[in-house]
């Protein structure tokens, strides 16, 4: 079952400036 | 005698610190769109509380992202650093908040609202209130030990840089970062608070019982969410299940 996404995951790896 | 410097680490950490008029006008921002929803979709007044500590979240991994050591670790050390303390930072950021507004019978909230405890005990039920008012004691604890705004930001890191996560990649970073601001602090308060001889170990004393704290508030919001009170699919939501799966 594919995993939930990461919120946390997605934050930390957005553009500085997001 | 010229005053004893601050030490580097802490120099850098205070210009780490976030705008707190910026942070607060996002949060209003995103508090007043949700009461802008119809009727029905509206939050209730702990719903509304959820929300605001979803955002402190969201400008917590901000300014965890901007640290010093944290940013060069890999992003699963991140996580697992963020996931092991978020609750600890979002008591301490309350604490520090409280001990900024400097009233007893009143709570100052990120978004600039005083709540009177008077309301609290009225409105929320014995857990919350008595969440509240051991906040409050330690509030008082921190107060009567002048703790100053470079042993806040020193001491917020090291609730992000804590030892007791497992499993991390690069431990030695994260103890690298420990020991560093662990020694910046220790020299800051034997520095600047000579005639306070045990404040650094009463300050990490302290640490502990916002661990404490937060292991309780925790307790209660995942009783709170089992009843389905908790807004879900946000930031709060995941990081309360993370260290449950």
């Amino acid at each position: 079952e594919a995993e939930e996404p990461s919120l946390l995951k997605k934050l930390l790896l957005a553009p500085a400036n997001a | 005698s010229s005053p004893p410097d601050i030490p580097e680490v802490i120099l850098k950490l205070l210009q780490l610190e976030p705008d707190e008029a910026q942070v607060k006008g996002r949060i209003v921002a995103c508090l007043q769109q949700e009461q802008g929803k119809g009727r029905h979709e509206r939050l209730s007044t702990f719903g509304l509380m959820c929300k605001m500590a979803d955002q402190t979240l969201f400008s917590i991994v901000e300014w965890a992202r901007s640290c010093i050591f944290f940013k060069e670790l890999e992003v699963g050390d991140q996580m697992k650093l963020l996931q092991n303390c978020w609750s600890e930072l979002l008591v301490f950021d309350h604490i520090y908040r409280q001990l900024q507004h400097g009233k007893e019978q009143s709570v100052l909230l990120v978004t600039g609202q005083e709540v009177d405890m008077s309301a609290i005990a009225a409105q929320a039920g014995s857990i919350l209130n008595t969440l509240v008012l051991r906040a409050q004691e330690l509030v008082l604890h921190l107060h009567s030990l002048q703790v100053d705004r470079q042993e806040f930001v020193c001491l917020k890191f090291l609730i992000l840089f804590s030892l007791d996560v497992k499993y991390l990649e690069n431990h030695a970073l994260v103890r690298e970062a420990q020991e560093k601001a662990n020694a910046a602090l220790l020299e800051y308060t034997a520095g600047h608070y000579p005639h306070c001889a045990d404040k650094f170990r009463q300050l990490l004393l302290r640490l502990a019982e916002v661990r404490a704290l937060s292991m309780q508030a925790e307790e209660y919001l995942y009783h709170k969410h089992l009843s389905g009170e908790v807004p879900c699919n946000n930031l709060l939501i995941e990081m309360l299940h993370a260290k449950r799966t």
